[in-house]
This record gives structure tokens, C-alpha cells and sequence, in this order.
């Protein structure tokens, strides 16, 4: 995944993702794809949740999935989330749950939990930060004033680092990415080419549509403007040659 | 050029939008989700609606299969996954038990597919 927040010269922030998956689940020879990432792109749907007939939060999900991995509190925040490997992983979170200590919570439930119930950037990154998790993950969210955008590095028990402002994909922002994956180097070379100026959620599709940002397993892409309350994704497609993650 | 050897990194790409071409598939199509209903009911419209084009089945069972394809890892989804389920916290227990009445998809591969994330971090 790559996640970006961003803020054009006048203050007005955007915050934009592709979500990659399906490495190693299978690999098609025939069409050169993987075999989940195909299956999942017909399932992507854009979501109004309303209470009283109102938008209380919108997001990118899948059909069947109740937890969310994109999504936007109108007006207030906007968040996404990437994955984060680790051998201290979920399995492990799962084997306690099973076990009887559940005091962590899962990662979509509570990332649909915030976008539901918090009302601020500032809560928002409280709970997201602060709360116990059964796996590792990078929270990326973006405020509604000047300079709030961060992304939180989570373990399963703690937040390792909070980053004020950047762009992430699937690796600590304070180590190398492995050399086989690095996304984070084109994209931010795009990012720094677009300058402050011309951030738009226009700029944003193109900086996610450059290979390898845009890769085999990006299943789609969603484009957010918190003041304006504004979510819109696009299903993609990396046609040859594209890099396989 | 670059563009043609791995990592295959192209120059920056502008004027993509609005979404064309070979690299978009098509645009999203909005639901609503109303959070006033009880949480079984609030993703019927959503299954209605997918159930007929893809089946979150065959998903399921490629992710199990993927790992242990004689099919095992496939039974254990099916018949001991459902034990979580009572687990989970409110409402998303019962909204993945909404799921799986409204698509006709066991119960263990609809709670798999929700928990894939906290499998798939290792």
C-alpha cells in the first residue's frame, strides 16, 4: 500500500491511497496477476454510513468486510491504513484471543470504530495510537486544519512513533525499505515533483499511478478532501510491464 | 529505459485524471449503510447485490487453500471458526452474521475473510 496526506499551498489538505494485496496468494501465469487481488477488485464499494438519515463517515471497503481500511470523517479527519509485517504479527494477537485475553482490539474494527465514533483529529489519533492491538499496523490520517497529517507506527501493544506529515508504504519511515519494494523512493520523488503548489487530488491520481507505486497488486486507489467531505476511488489494473508487489 | 527493467520505474505520470486507460478498471459504485438498523440487516442491500457477481466464498477458499491446499485448513474454517464469533465485539459480530445469512456464505469464510489482516501480518 502507499498512503499519502498532503496540503496545497492554501492550507487545504488531501489524502490519498492505493491498497495493494494478494502477495504470494496465489499467481495467475496465464494473465500475469495474482489470483486474490483479482478476486477482491470486483468486490471494492464505496460506502455512506448514515445515522438519522445523515453521513456520519465514508469509506472504501469490500463487500463482506465490516472493518474498514478507508475512510473519511466528513469535515473532521481522514484515515487509512497500511499494513505493517512483523514477526510479532497478528497470528500471535489471534492465539491470545483464543486464548482467553482479549484485551486487544482488532485493527479494523477499531480504525471502523474512530472513523465512526470520533469527532476530532486530535481523538482520532488518541485512540489509534493509544489503544491495544492484536497486529502491527501504520495508522495514516489527516486532519482538516494546516499541518495535521501523521502517520502511527503501531507494535501490537505500543505506538512505536508518531511521524507529523509524510507519505508511507509498508515499511518504518525510519529504516531503508527492502531494495526488492521500494515504493516510498518514486513516490516521494513524484511528491516532491508535484510541489506544494500544486497539490490536488488530480496530482495525487498521478502520483499514485506511477509504476511502481501503481503495481500488480493495487487493487484500488481513493482520493479524499476532508473539507470538502469528498471520497472517490477507482479500481486499477497494472498492465505490463508493472512490478508484481 | 528504465520503465522496462525491474523495478520498471517510470517518470512521473501527470494528466491520469480523469481515470482512463489501460490502468483503471472502472469507478465504485456507492451503498448506504444505515447504522439505525440492528447490525444483521445493514449489509443486506450491499450482499444482494455482490452475492450474484462474486462469491466471498471461492475468496475464503483460495486464502485458506493458498496455505494448505489439501483442503483441511478448509474444514477447520468452516466448522471451529464459527466458535470466535460469539468473541468478537458488538456490533460486527452480528453484522458478519448478517453477512453470511444474506449471501449464503458459511459463517467461518465470512469471519475469515474479516479477520484476514491480523493473519496475513507475519
Amino acid at each position: 500500500c502507499t498512503s499519502v496526506v498532503a496540503e496545497d499551498s492554501n492550507g487545504h489538505l488531501f489524502h490519498a491511497r492505493n491498497l495493494d494485496f494478494g502477495l504470494f496468494m496465489g499467481w495467475d501465469v496465464r494473465n500475469k496477476s495474482w489470483l486474490m487481488t483479482e478476486k477482491l477488485r470486483p468486490l471494492v464499494v464505496n460506502v455512506d454510513f448514515q445515522r438519522n438519515n445523515k453521513t456520519v463517515f465514508k469509506s472504501t471497503s469490500f463487500a463482506g468486510y465490516v472493518g474498514m481500511l478507508t475512510g473519511i470523517h466528513p469535515h473532521a479527519f481522514t484515515l487509512t491504513m497500511n499494513e505493517r509485517f512483523s514477526l510479532d504479527g497478528g497470528y500471535i494477537g489471534i492465539m491470545e484471543w483464543i486464548l482467553g485475553k482479549r484485551d486487544g482490539m482488532w485493527m479494523s474494527f477499531l480504525t471502523r470504530s474512530v472513523l465512526e465514533n470520533a469527532t476530532s483529529y486530535e481523538e482520532a489519533k488518541q485512540k489509534l495510537s493509544q489503544t491495544k492491538l492484536l497486529a502491527p499496523a501504520y495508522f495514516i490520517l489527516g486532519g482538516n486544519q494546516t499541518g495535521q497529517g501523521c502517520v502511527i507506527t503501531r507494535s501490537r501493544v505500543l505506538s512505536l512513533d508518531i511521524w507529523e506529515w509524510s507519505l508511507t508504504t509498508n515499511y518504518d519511515h525510519w529504516k531503508e525499505p527492502l531494495f526488492l519494494d521500494d515504493r516510498r523512493t518514486p513516490a516521494m520523488k513524484c511528491m516532491n515533483q508535484t510541489t506544494r503548489a500544486n497539490i490536488s487530488p488530480k496530482t495525487l491520481y498521478d502520483v499514485l499511478s506511477t509504476k511502481p507505486v501503481l503495481n500488480k497488486l493495487t487493487t484500488y486507489t481513493t482520493l479524499m478532501d476532508v473539507s470538502e467531505g469528498r471520497l472517490e476511488s477507482y479500481i486499477r489494473d497494472c498492465p505490463d510491464p508493472c512490478m508484481p508487489w | 529505459r528504465p520503465q522496462f527493467v525491474p523495478p520498471y520505474t517510470e517518470e512521473c505520470r501527470s494528466g491520469m485524471y480523469p481515470p482512463k486507460g489501460p490502468t483503471f478498471k472502472g469507478a465504485v459504485t456507492w451503498y448506504t449503510v444505515n447504522l439505525d438498523l440492528p447490525p444483521a440487516k445493514r449489509w443486506t442491500d450491499v450482499m444482494s447485490d455482490k452475492k450474484d457477481d462474486v462469491s466471498v466464498s471461492s475468496r475464503g477458499k483460495n486464502l485458506a487453500n493458498a496455505f494448505v491446499p489439501s483442503g483441511k485448513l478448509l474444514d477447520i474454517v468452516d466448522r471451529d471458526l464459527p466458535l470466535l464469533l460469539d468473541t468478537l465485539p458488538f456490533p460486527f459480530n452480528e453484522e458478519i452474521r448478517g453477512i453470511s445469512a444474506a449471501s449464503g456464505v458459511p459463517l467461518g469464510e465470512v469471519l475469515l475473510f474479516n479477520i484476514f489482516y491480523e493473519v496475513f501480518t507475519a
